[in-house]
């Protein structure tokens, strides 16, 4: 199963993981 | 054989006219597949078509009955075991899929009936700390690609990307994408609430309309619904949808705008996130934010392994999904729970109504079921939730 977000935000948001990072539920995924 | 490869003479032979010219055909015919699987062809409402694209394997995989095989694994998977197996067979699947025994709820192995229970397990309360941050994850799993979305384009992996709206679903009159359109009821009476509560309640010297500069008047008005929760309070229901107005700096609804309508200095992003068959099942808020709506897309259920994603064009786009649209206090959120062959179900907590991987005769790709969740909050016109907060989950078959 997958989950999919799309939304929008401020230009200057940012990721704070790297792809194949392993997360868990409320782990941070990205900051303005 | 040493001397045979190094005794043996090499003859070259001229090839005759024919098999060369063949091999040019072959060529040109294979450049020509590739070309025609990278065009988006449209239909007469200008959406993108939506089909099957991939090597030969994945058009085997299309072949097979996923959803019924969907299906019989979920039956399969809720038989009950018998008490003296679980703790054993369950510990086996644990070891396994690297499922962690020490964080689930209840943690006695002889309380879930089924692989199915197990699989859509609990954790303790507190296992998952929420970061002070934007956006959070909303389950346990692997963060398989994340980005800009351009053009109205995601990319499902590097170099194959598939369409925004058709992911989301868009609203044009007359179009067949809409099937049909209802209003989710929910359980709260919010008739009686007017501002001097909402204060006393909050226990704060601020009245709604201070909070909240767009809420109608008389909004209690609207409300279909008349029956309180019996296990969420009238004083619960408004201090947790004041916190998640207060979190996302209330905005009123975005009409009807297109999924790639962004405020100027915005733009649209996209995560994907992986749940491998061992992870925890359910399925968090990512951040404060307001579900206006769901559309349900009936499809196919493909896996959604890494290994298919690289392969599989599309595939985000032809499996089953529900689809949860509203706003967080930067704008457009939208968040796209994806079902696969061994999970079919997926659950959405405040929507009863939903059903998913269900039998019978599927309506044609693209088109979806959908709700309205304007009954849930009318100040906040949609469903409130927090950071975190459980939204439901992906059951097996």
């Amino acid at each position: 199963s997958t989950i999919v977000l799309v939304f929008e935000a401020p230009n200057d948001f940012e990721f704070t993981v790297h792809s194949g990072q392993k997360v868990k539920v409320g782990e941070r995924l990205g900051d303005v | 054989l040493i001397n045979a490869w190094t005794e043996t003479p090499t003859k070259w032979y001229p090839l005759p006219l024919a098999v060369g010219a063949l091999l040019l055909v072959a060529i040109q015919y294979r450049k020509k597949v590739k070309r025609a699987q990278k065009e988006v062809q449209l239909d007469e409402n200008g959406m993108e078509i939506i089909k099957l694209k991939g090597p030969w394997h994945v058009h085997v995989l299309g072949a097979l009955p996923l959803r019924n095989m969907s299906r019989l694994w979920g039956y399969v998977n809720s038989l009950e075991l018998p008490v003296w197996f679980r703790p054993h067979g369950l510990r086996l699947y644990a070891y396994a899929f690297g499922c962690n025994l020490d964080e689930i709820e209840p943690s006695d192995l002889r309380e879930y009936p089924s692989l199915g229970a197990f699989f859509y397990r609990k954790l303790k309360d507190g296992v998952r700390p929420v970061a002070k941050a934007a956006l959070v994850s909303p389950a346990d799993g692997t963060m398989l690609h994340f980005g800009t979305v351009q053009g109205s384009r995601v990319e499902q992996v590097k170099g194959i990307t598939y369409s925004l709206d058709a992911l989301l679903g868009v609203e044009r009159p007359g179009s067949p994408s809409s099937i049909t359109s209802t209003v989710v009821e929910h359980n709260r009476d919010m008739s009686v609430v007017d501002d001097k509560e909402f204060a006393n309640v909050n226990g704060i010297e601020y009245s709604l309309d201070q909070l909240i500069d767009a809420v109608p008047k008389k909004f209690g008005a609207q409300v279909d619904a008349s029956i309180v929760e019996p296990e969420r309070s009238m004083q619960d229901t408004l201090v947790h949808d004041a916190s998640v107005a207060l979190e996302m700096g209330f905005k009123p609804p975005l009409d009807k705008r297109p999924n790639t309508y962004v405020r100027p200095g915005n733009s649209l992003f996209f995560a994907v996130i992986y749940l491998a068959p061992g992870d925890y099942h359910r399925f968090h808020s990512p951040t404060a934010w307001v579900v206006e709506k769901r559309r349900h897309f009936m499809g196919e259920l493909f896996s959604v392994s890494p290994f298919m994603a690289k392969r599989l064009e599309n595939l985000f786009v032809l499996n089953e999904r529900v689809a949860l649209l509203g706003r967080w206090k930067y704008g457009f959120f939208g968040m796209v729970p994806v079902g696969a062959t061994n999970v079919g179900s997926i659950k959405v907590n405040f929507d009863k109504d939903l059903r998913t991987n269900v039998r019978g005769k599927r309506p044609p790709p693209g088109t979806y079921t959908e709700a309205v969740y304007s009954a849930a909050s009318p100040i906040l016109q949609g469903q409130p939730l927090t950071p975190a907060e459980e939204m439901g989950g992906f059951r097996l078959g």
